[in-house]
């Protein structure tokens, strides 16, 4: 038991470390076990160093880096064991233009294995997705699903301005 | 084990019986601010059985239950289905497709069904045990959960280490 | 003491209802004291009512109806009395492409009286700014100001790659 | 009483002194994740004598002197200046511009300046009474703080209408 968990959490760890270079270009980040001589109980830390930076406390990271870094936890946790799905609820709403596009590169990658359900406002988002689906509620309050194209300029979804189903 | 569709009647802001079919792949849910698209991933947390009402935003357990509009009547009752492919066989049932039902009254009265017969909640947690979808996994991200993922404390991350090993 | 208290609360409440109702399409809003007879200490109390919905709990709101409500809140006392300035970081980060496009307006039209210094991503905000700063940290970890000319694709601005101070 | 100059030098990212001549009308701060925006709002913040250093992101006074990255040592002070335009005699002080300057030193002693004349902390406070930028306004609003704003207690809220009224 002891054994399958330490070896489970050293390939998480491994992707980890991988995962976050990749999406900070640079810098590099470790999960530690708090207690590493009592496997089964130990909690687990989380040690991060954006590309230039000192390794710090997570609270001196920044909206975005915060956000990346919680997405490298999900993309290790996926490369280990694929999900079956997966559902994201506007994890990009934090991060910059150029790492929407990252995150959405991952999320192509990942979806070989994986299906994910993305709720996002970011045009980045969007473009990677196969396909859209629109809500919307208008004056009624009560939600209704709409048909969506993705038209070149994002707002146009978002307006509401959606064609009907 | 896809996630093909997802039908939902009377919970939250969906009081028409609604139905959506996910595609494999990346499937985006976009639309304007309050017009439902967290509701759905709330109601697809709900329906693989999680008990924290608090973490679906509300208070009591009928805050799931559509409250009634300036048009519309409050309803009496909440349900939502998940249907998944299960051609891989990754839930142990001889059936190619399985179907999750939640259901609960303003009674307080829960329902479970798995492919239409009723079951136990214990049930349910069986069925989705191993395949990565239980409750401490990061199968459902919801909004702003960015903090709460970061600021857990060690042990509780943990948890989310066991899901997945 | 007190009665000037009042006039100044019912002042900023009036703006606060007719700008929340320009914000959100429809809809109404209001402010009131927890103990009106005790004006000197009374807390205060805020009820929305996003268009067609019931007058509900602020936490049943959606992401972005809750960071309009502070944007009305914050442009209602900027209607009663302007700052000499004002700092925001990020608030619109969970809006949709439309409401970055009215929250950008209201901006334009107070920014007649107050100075705005608005942290943003959203290229609807940066279309709205008089002036551009932009700051970059580079594999340093110093941050560094350097001159951003405005390109019609926002993402120019973002990926770092602004013409050098 | 526009924000004409804002100078930093040796708080949090910002190694090398720093002048960011700001404009009236609207001004937007942007850049990548991490690279140093908020960091900006806290600046402002913190010269304007913010005393809490939670709101800071920090756990202790020196966490906003610049601790050093993989090139370059930590710093032993920090200092930021903010120079207002007093034409409209907003502040009580018989000069067409103010300067507030702030430095904290790794002993922990802090410094305030008006003018490059050296004051207490209650001499910058009674400068800025009565112009709205008092420590409860809404004069900075820094990143994710919509959630606070929105579940503060009735009375907490009062405080900011006592700011303005
Ligand atoms: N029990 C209920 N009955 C009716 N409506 C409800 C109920 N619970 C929540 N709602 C409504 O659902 C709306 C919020 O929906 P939701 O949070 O899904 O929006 P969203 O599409 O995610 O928006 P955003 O893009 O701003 O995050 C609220 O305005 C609220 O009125
Ligand atoms: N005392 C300090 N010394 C050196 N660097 C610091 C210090 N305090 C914070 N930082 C650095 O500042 C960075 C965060 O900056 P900031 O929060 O301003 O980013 P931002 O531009 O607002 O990014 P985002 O767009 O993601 O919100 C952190 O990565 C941290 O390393
Ligand atoms: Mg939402
Ligand atoms: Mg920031």
């Amino acid at each position: 038991m002891a054994e399958k968990f330490e070896e489970g959490f050293a390939a998480i760890n491994a992707h980890f470390s991988d995962i976050f270079v990749r999406l900070f270009g640079g810098g590099s980040a470790v999960l530690e076990l708090s207690e590493a001589d009592s496997v089964l109980e130990s909690g687990v830390e989380i040690f991060v160093q954006p590309p230039g930076k000192r390794r710090q406390n997570l609270a001196l990271l920044s909206g975005g880096e915060r956000a990346l870094t919680v997405i490298s936890i999900l993309f290790s946790f996926l490369a280990y064991r694929p999900a079956p799905f997966c559902v994201i609820d506007e994890i990009d709403s934090a991060l910059d233009e150029s790492n929407v596009r990252r995150f959405s590169e991952f999320l192509s990658e990942y979806s070989k294995h994986s299906q994910f359900i993305v709720v996002t406002h970011r045009k980045g988002t969007m473009e990677a997705a196969d396909i859209l689906h629109g809500v919307t509620m208008e004056d009624s309050g009560v939600s209704r699903l709409v048909s969506v194209k993705f038209q070149e300029e994002g707002q146009q979804v978002e307006e509401g301005r959606m064609m009907r189903g | 084990m896809l996630l093909k569709k997802f039908e939902v009647f009377g919970f939250k802001s969906f009081a028409d019986k609604t139905e959506l079919e996910f595609s494999p792949g990346i499937n985006a849910i976009v639309g304007p601010n309050g017009s439902g698209k967290s509701n759905i991933s709330d109601a697809i947390r709900w329906a693989l059985g999680e008990q924290s009402i608090r973490t679906l935003r509300g208070a009591k357990m009928e805050d799931v239950i559509f409250a009634g509009t300036t048009h519309r009547k409050p309803l009496g009752v909440a349900e939502v289905s998940l249907t998944f492919d299960n051609y891989d066989a990754l839930l142990p049932l001889d059936f190619g497709e399985v179907t999750v039902t939640r259901r609960v009254f303003r009674s307080g009265e829960s329902e479970y069904l798995i492919n239409k017969s009723q079951c136990r909640l214990k049930d349910l947690h069986e069925l989705l045990a191993g395949t990565g979808l239980g409750r401490e996994s990061m199968a459902v991200i919801g909004q702003n959960k960015i903090d709460e993922i970061l600021n857990s404390k060690p042990e509780e991350r943990r948890l989310l280490f066991e899901e997945v090993i």
